[in-house]
Protein backbone atom coordinates (compact mmCIF):
# COMPACT_ATOMS: atom_id res chain seq x y z
CA UNK A 1 0.00 0.00 0.00
CA UNK A 2 1.41 3.33 -1.41
CA UNK A 3 1.25 6.41 1.15
CA UNK A 4 -0.93 8.72 -0.46
CA UNK A 5 1.07 12.38 -1.21
CA UNK A 6 0.14 14.82 1.68
CA UNK A 7 -2.62 16.79 0.28
CA UNK A 8 -0.10 20.21 0.02
CA UNK A 9 -2.79 22.31 -2.48
CA UNK A 10 -5.40 24.77 -1.65
CA UNK B 1 5.97 25.89 -4.05
CA UNK B 2 6.30 26.36 -7.58
CA UNK B 3 5.52 29.65 -9.50
CA UNK B 4 2.54 28.03 -11.17
CA UNK B 5 0.99 27.14 -8.21
CA UNK B 6 1.95 30.39 -6.49
CA UNK B 7 0.42 32.48 -9.69
CA UNK B 8 -2.71 29.94 -9.11
CA UNK B 9 -3.39 30.84 -5.56
CA UNK B 10 -2.80 34.99 -6.37
CA UNK B 11 -5.12 34.81 -9.06
CA UNK B 12 -7.70 33.15 -6.67
CA UNK B 13 -6.84 35.41 -4.23
CA UNK B 14 -7.26 38.50 -6.80
CA UNK B 15 -10.67 37.18 -7.76
CA UNK B 16 -12.25 37.49 -4.18
CA UNK B 17 -10.48 40.62 -4.03
CA UNK B 18 -12.17 42.05 -7.30
CA UNK B 19 -15.67 40.60 -5.95
CA UNK B 20 -15.08 41.92 -2.72
CA UNK B 21 -14.70 45.39 -3.80
CA UNK B 22 -17.14 45.64 -6.21
CA UNK B 23 -19.78 44.69 -3.20
CA UNK B 24 -17.79 47.35 -1.13
CA UNK B 25 -17.72 50.01 -3.31
CA UNK B 26 -20.74 50.14 -5.39
CA UNK B 27 -23.15 48.03 -2.73
CA UNK B 28 -24.60 45.86 -5.25
CA UNK B 29 -24.11 42.13 -5.83
CA UNK B 30 -25.92 42.40 -8.94
CA UNK B 31 -24.41 39.91 -11.84
CA UNK B 32 -23.54 37.59 -8.95
CA UNK B 33 -24.51 34.46 -8.47
CA UNK B 34 -25.35 33.51 -4.62
CA UNK B 35 -25.48 29.94 -5.32
CA UNK B 36 -22.26 29.80 -6.78
CA UNK B 37 -20.61 32.10 -3.74
CA UNK B 38 -22.71 29.20 -1.35
CA UNK B 39 -20.93 26.29 -3.22
CA UNK B 40 -17.58 27.99 -2.59
CA UNK B 41 -18.56 28.12 1.10
CA UNK B 42 -19.43 24.88 0.95
CA UNK B 43 -16.37 23.72 -0.96
CA UNK B 44 -14.16 25.89 1.53
CA UNK B 45 -15.59 24.31 4.79
CA UNK B 46 -15.49 20.85 3.82
CA UNK B 47 -12.14 20.80 2.59
CA UNK B 48 -10.37 22.55 5.03
CA UNK B 49 -11.58 20.58 7.95
CA UNK B 50 -7.90 19.72 7.61
CA UNK B 51 -6.57 23.03 9.63
CA UNK B 52 -7.28 20.73 12.18
CA UNK B 53 -5.68 17.92 11.89
CA UNK B 54 -3.01 18.30 9.44
CA UNK B 55 -0.75 21.26 9.08
CA UNK B 56 1.34 21.91 6.10
CA UNK B 57 2.70 25.75 5.62
CA UNK B 58 1.82 28.92 7.57
CA UNK B 59 1.03 30.37 4.01
CA UNK B 60 -1.37 27.16 3.31
CA UNK B 61 -3.29 27.77 6.83
CA UNK B 62 -3.69 31.37 6.57
CA UNK B 63 -4.58 31.26 2.76
CA UNK B 64 -7.11 28.42 4.10
CA UNK B 65 -8.62 30.66 6.78
CA UNK B 66 -8.58 33.68 4.29
CA UNK B 67 -10.51 31.95 2.04
CA UNK B 68 -13.33 30.26 4.24
CA UNK B 69 -13.49 33.59 5.81
CA UNK B 70 -14.09 35.50 2.72
CA UNK B 71 -16.98 33.15 0.61
CA UNK B 72 -18.60 33.34 4.38
CA UNK B 73 -18.62 37.32 4.50
CA UNK B 74 -19.46 37.41 0.81
CA UNK B 75 -22.60 35.11 1.65
CA UNK B 76 -23.53 36.54 4.38
CA UNK B 77 -23.55 40.48 2.64
CA UNK B 78 -25.72 39.17 -0.38
CA UNK B 79 -28.21 37.36 1.75
CA UNK B 80 -28.00 39.92 4.67
CA UNK B 81 -26.78 43.27 4.06
CA UNK B 82 -29.57 45.81 4.23
CA UNK B 83 -28.22 47.09 1.18
CA UNK B 84 -26.67 44.75 -1.05
CA UNK B 85 -29.22 42.46 -1.03
CA UNK B 86 -31.73 44.57 -2.46
CA UNK B 87 -29.08 44.50 -5.98
CA UNK B 88 -29.24 40.57 -5.83
CA UNK B 89 -30.73 38.95 -9.46
CA UNK B 90 -33.18 36.93 -7.81
CA UNK B 91 -35.39 35.63 -10.42
CA UNK B 92 -32.07 35.24 -12.92
CA UNK B 93 -30.46 32.71 -10.26
CA UNK B 94 -32.41 30.01 -10.46
CA UNK B 95 -29.71 27.28 -11.25
CA UNK B 96 -30.67 24.25 -8.66
CA UNK B 97 -27.28 24.04 -7.23
CA UNK B 98 -29.18 21.19 -4.55
CA UNK B 99 -28.40 18.46 -7.23
CA UNK B 100 -24.64 19.81 -7.95
CA UNK B 101 -23.96 19.46 -4.00
CA UNK B 102 -25.99 15.60 -4.41
CA UNK B 103 -24.21 14.68 -7.41
CA UNK B 104 -20.83 15.75 -5.79
CA UNK B 105 -21.09 13.83 -2.64
CA UNK B 106 -22.91 10.29 -4.29
CA UNK B 107 -19.81 10.75 -6.14
CA UNK B 108 -17.51 11.20 -3.97
CA UNK B 109 -18.96 8.62 -1.64
CA UNK B 110 -18.11 6.34 -4.14
CA UNK B 111 -14.68 8.00 -5.40
CA UNK B 112 -12.12 8.99 -3.05
CA UNK B 113 -8.74 8.16 -1.69
CA UNK B 114 -9.64 6.35 1.44
CA UNK B 115 -13.17 5.61 2.72
CA UNK B 116 -12.88 8.10 5.92
CA UNK B 117 -15.10 11.18 6.73
CA UNK B 118 -12.16 13.41 5.76
CA UNK B 119 -11.55 11.63 2.96
CA UNK B 120 -14.79 11.82 1.20
CA UNK B 121 -15.27 15.34 2.38
CA UNK B 122 -12.05 16.57 0.62
CA UNK B 123 -13.25 14.64 -2.74
CA UNK B 124 -16.62 16.18 -2.46
CA UNK B 125 -15.19 19.79 -2.19
CA UNK B 126 -12.77 18.74 -5.38
CA UNK B 127 -16.44 17.77 -7.59
CA UNK B 128 -17.67 20.43 -6.22
CA UNK B 129 -15.51 22.99 -6.98
CA UNK B 130 -15.08 22.07 -10.40
CA UNK B 131 -19.07 22.89 -11.14
CA UNK B 132 -19.80 25.97 -8.36
CA UNK B 133 -19.14 28.36 -11.24
CA UNK B 134 -22.27 26.81 -13.13
CA UNK B 135 -24.75 28.94 -11.60
CA UNK B 136 -22.49 31.90 -12.36
CA UNK B 137 -21.93 31.13 -15.84
CA UNK B 138 -25.50 30.65 -16.08
CA UNK B 139 -26.53 33.79 -14.49
CA UNK B 140 -24.02 35.92 -16.81
CA UNK B 141 -25.62 34.22 -19.84
CA UNK B 142 -28.76 35.19 -19.07
CA UNK B 143 -28.64 38.57 -17.85
CA UNK B 144 -26.33 38.98 -21.46
CA UNK B 145 -24.48 42.62 -20.30
CA UNK B 146 -21.58 41.49 -17.49
CA UNK B 147 -20.11 44.83 -15.70
CA UNK B 148 -16.34 45.10 -15.82
CA UNK B 149 -15.89 43.74 -11.75
CA UNK B 150 -17.72 40.71 -12.41
CA UNK B 151 -16.32 39.88 -16.05
CA UNK B 152 -12.50 40.90 -14.13
CA UNK B 153 -13.83 38.41 -11.27
CA UNK B 154 -14.42 35.91 -13.45
CA UNK B 155 -12.03 36.23 -15.79
CA UNK B 156 -9.52 35.52 -12.93
CA UNK B 157 -11.16 32.46 -11.07
CA UNK B 158 -10.44 30.69 -14.52
CA UNK B 159 -6.78 32.11 -14.89
CA UNK B 160 -6.67 30.40 -11.39
CA UNK B 161 -7.50 27.01 -12.76
CA UNK B 162 -5.29 27.50 -15.48
CA UNK B 163 -2.31 28.08 -13.42
CA UNK B 164 -3.26 25.03 -11.39
CA UNK B 165 -2.98 22.96 -14.46
CA UNK B 166 0.36 24.34 -15.27
CA UNK B 167 1.44 23.48 -11.51
CA UNK B 168 0.42 20.10 -12.56
CA UNK B 169 1.82 19.62 -15.52
CA UNK B 170 5.58 20.48 -13.62
CA UNK B 171 4.99 18.37 -10.92
CA UNK B 172 4.16 15.82 -12.88
CA UNK B 173 7.63 16.39 -14.67
CA UNK B 174 9.73 17.44 -11.33
CA UNK B 175 8.31 15.01 -8.74
CA UNK B 176 8.60 11.32 -8.19
CA UNK B 177 5.30 10.66 -6.75
CA UNK B 178 2.96 13.24 -7.52
CA UNK B 179 -0.54 11.71 -8.12
CA UNK B 180 -3.62 13.11 -7.55
CA UNK B 181 -5.16 12.08 -10.59
CA UNK B 182 -9.13 13.09 -8.52
CA UNK B 183 -7.94 16.64 -8.50
CA UNK B 184 -6.35 16.77 -11.73
CA UNK B 185 -9.59 15.19 -13.58
CA UNK B 186 -11.82 17.69 -11.77
CA UNK B 187 -9.10 20.40 -12.59
CA UNK B 188 -9.47 19.83 -16.21
CA UNK B 189 -13.30 19.56 -16.44
CA UNK B 190 -13.56 22.82 -14.00
CA UNK B 191 -11.13 24.47 -16.34
CA UNK B 192 -13.05 23.51 -19.37
CA UNK B 193 -15.86 25.02 -17.93
CA UNK B 194 -14.50 28.15 -18.81
CA UNK B 195 -13.42 28.16 -21.91
CA UNK B 196 -16.93 29.68 -23.84
CA UNK B 197 -16.29 32.11 -20.52
CA UNK B 198 -12.34 32.86 -22.02
CA UNK B 199 -13.17 32.94 -25.59
CA UNK B 200 -15.80 35.83 -25.18
CA UNK B 201 -13.56 37.60 -22.81
CA UNK B 202 -10.77 37.53 -24.98
CA UNK B 203 -13.23 38.72 -28.34
CA UNK B 204 -13.89 42.02 -25.93
CA UNK B 205 -10.73 42.34 -25.33
CA UNK B 206 -9.34 42.70 -28.57
CA UNK B 207 -12.61 44.46 -29.91
CA UNK B 208 -11.88 47.04 -27.06
CA UNK B 209 -15.30 46.59 -26.49
CA UNK B 210 -18.07 45.73 -23.45
CA UNK B 211 -18.14 42.32 -22.25
CA UNK B 212 -21.26 40.13 -24.14
CA UNK B 213 -22.28 36.93 -23.23
CA UNK B 214 -24.45 35.57 -26.31
CA UNK B 215 -27.81 34.49 -25.14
Amino acid sequence: QVQAPPKDEL
Amino acid sequence: MNIFRFLGDMTHLISILILLLKIYATKSCSGISLKTQELYALVFLARYLDLFTDFISVYNSVMKVVFIASSLAIVWCMRRHRVVRRSYDKELDTFRHYFLVAACLALALLVQEKFTFLEVLWAFSIYLEAVAILPQLVLLQRSGNVDNLTGQYVFFLGAYRAFYILNWIYRYFTETHFSRWISCVSGLVQTALYADFFYYYFISWKNNSKLQLPA
